[in-house]
């Protein structure tokens, strides 16, 4: 028996304590405080790994500030393309399981944690509308891509329309409070 | 980028990344968060014990699980496979996780970070040559961090 723990990152980057507002920096910090105790609650509830890393990771991708689920940002087309992935030691044959060019699932992580567990396929990685058509024969919950929608984000995207490059940073972003996406 | 490692008691270790990739990128892009290898793993290693401890305890490995979950410039994953590349560092030179993700990030030209749990030491693992939003639970509490140095 070892003792229970979770840790969770939400985004790396370039980020110095002047850049975010106050708000900002809260919200943040709420955030990975929430994350942490959906995580924890069902670690010691369940004494699940799989169950319990995807409720953490749940708790961001519902949390518009982080990059994933909704908040997330769009691609030089306007749309929003998610990827989610799960990997875990012993217990699950497949070891890992992960989704890519995810559209219309609210939650790509907890189609990545049930293609670990969907013994009736092999692949580890599966992209596009096939994955999309399991997500709903899984049950899981499907949106409009509107759900994913923030204006943060969408005018993260004009602004590098402009500047003509994927993810450039520059003076304006940081001003606008960017912080790491990762 | 959104991530978490999760031990249970079992000693079983979980690694769960999400994301929207990058700003702008272009349609189709894959990132590392769906390359297993690249943006996460999670791996149960067996360790030879040296043959004195063989020989005085009876038992041949120590076996315990390792997981990492990245954040970052993506391609930089890709390209370095990273989080199988601070696990390999584990396996074969057994070196503790913190340690071999130090080593491997510091030797990462594009903005790198990564959290894990080293199951041999029981150990919250974060590393990062940016900054990077993190945090951790245990039954001590819970603390997160924002800024490089926090």
């Amino acid at each position: 028996m070892v003792e229970p723990r979770l840790v969770i990152h939400g985004g790396a980057g370039e980020l110095t304590p002047n850049q975010l507002t106050k708000e900002q920096e809260k919200a943040y910090r709420h955030g990975l405080r929430a994350s942490l105790e959906a995580g924890y609650q069902v670690l010691k509830e369940k004494d699940d790994a799989l169950l319990a890393a995807v409720a953490a990771v749940v708790s961001l991708e519902n949390n518009e500030v982080f990059n994933a689920g909704k908040g997330a940002v769009f691609t030089n087309a306007g749309t929003n393309e998610l990827e989610a992935s799960v990997m875990a030691s012993g217990q699950y044959d497949k070891k890992a399981a992960a989704v890519s060019l995810v559209k219309h699932v609210k939650n790509p992580i907890k189609l990545a944690a049930e293609l670990l567990k969907y013994e009736q396929d092999t692949h580890v990685l599966l992209a596009g509308e096939a994955v999309e058509k399991m997500a709903e024969e899984f049950g899981l919950e499907m949106v409009d891509q509107s759900y994913f929608f923030t204006q943060k984000r969408w005018d993260e995207h004009r602004r590098g329309l402009k500047k003509g490059a994927a993810n450039t940073i520059d003076d304006e972003d940081k001003e606008e409070g960017y912080a790491p996406k990762g | 980028t959104v991530g978490a490692v999760a031990m249970d008691s079992k000693g079983v270790i979980v690694a769960a990344t999400s994301t929207g990739g990058l700003t702008n990128k272009i349609p189709g892009r894959i990132g590392d968060t769906p390359q297993a290898g690249a943006g996460f793993w999670a791996e149960e290693i067996g360790h030879r014990k040296p043959l004195i401890v063989r020989i005085l305890s009876g038992k041949t490995e120590e076996r315990a699980s390792v997981g990492l979950s990245g954040t970052g410039n993506g391609d930089g994953f890709i390209r370095s496979n990273l989080c199988h590349s601070i696990v390999s560092l584990v396996k074969h030179k057994r070196y503790s996780l913190q340690r071999a993700a130090e080593q491997v990030i510091a030797d990462t030209p594009t903005e790198a970070g990564v959290i894990g749990i080293d199951g041999f030491t029981g150990d919250a693992v974060f590393s990062m040559n940016c900054s990077m939003n993190r945090g951790y639970i245990d039954n001590g509490g819970a603390k997160v961090a924002l800024y490089e140095g926090e």
